[in-house]
């Protein structure tokens, strides 16, 4: 699914 | 990714890896707060939960997996290891890091972003981590003298923090729509959090003298 961006960071 | 966050990530890293060299190597734990480390182990497990549900890169899933390791490494370590666990100063680690943890989760239950219990657990490990070098620092201010490597591990761990705001800022500049005002917050308060420890690092360093911080 859209991986929404707020998630993609450690 | 940007630089800033790979510069971020990789004094991340550099700090966990510090303190388990120190731990591993010198089989002591002297100035480290075990509060801390069990609260950053908190902050992983609640953050990194998505690491079953969603996939961005080999990287991101590789750099998750690290952190939950060291983390509850450390904490085991500190807790169970015959050895370390006898240089673990539990009558100076007082801080009640549990008063931490429920404010935290309170706020994460008011203001996130999405009220899903994913969302409002990672909205929870960003207020605690913002919070969770306190019982470290408090530490630190009463065994006063701090050795090198304990030294180095919470000025790489505030740097890295440093690094993710110089991220958010580009990220803010370059991509369209990327406002996240409460990863923002929480980072800002993170790195206020860590400015005396800094300056107190830097007068150390420029004097070329042991790391002293005032009472």
């Amino acid at each position: 699914e859209e991986t929404d961006a707020a998630h993609d960071e450690l | 990714m940007n630089i800033f966050r790979l510069a971020g990530d990789m004094t991340h890293l550099a700090s966990v890896l510090v303190l388990l060299l120190k731990i591993h190597t010198i089989k002591s734990c002297a100035g480290v707060s075990l509060k801390t480390q069990e609260l950053y182990a908190i902050v992983f497990a609640t953050r990194y939960l998505d690491i079953f549900t969603s996939f961005y890169s080999i990287y991101n899933t590789l750099m998750k997996l690290i952190f939950l390791g060291s983390s509850f490494s450390i904490v085991w370590y500190m807790r169970y290891h015959k050895t370390v666990r006898r240089t673990y100063d539990r009558e100076q680690d007082t801080f009640r890091h549990w008063f931490l943890v429920l404010p935290c989760l309170l706020l994460a239950l008011l203001i996130h972003e999405k009220f899903t219990f994913l969302e409002v657990l990672w909205t929870f490990s960003l207020y605690l981590e913002a919070v969770a070098i306190l019982p470290q620092l408090v530490l630190l201010q009463r065994t006063r003298n701090i050795d090198n490597l304990t030294g180095q591990y919470v000025f790489l761990l505030g740097g890295y923090r440093g690094f993710y705001i110089l991220n958010w800022i580009y990220r803010y500049l370059t991509e369209p729509h990327f406002v996240h005002w409460i990863t923002w917050i929480a980072g800002l308060v993170q790195t206020l959090l860590y400015a005396d420890f800094f300056y107190y690092y830097f007068q150390s360093w420029k004097n070329n003298k042991k790391l002293q911080l005032p009472a």
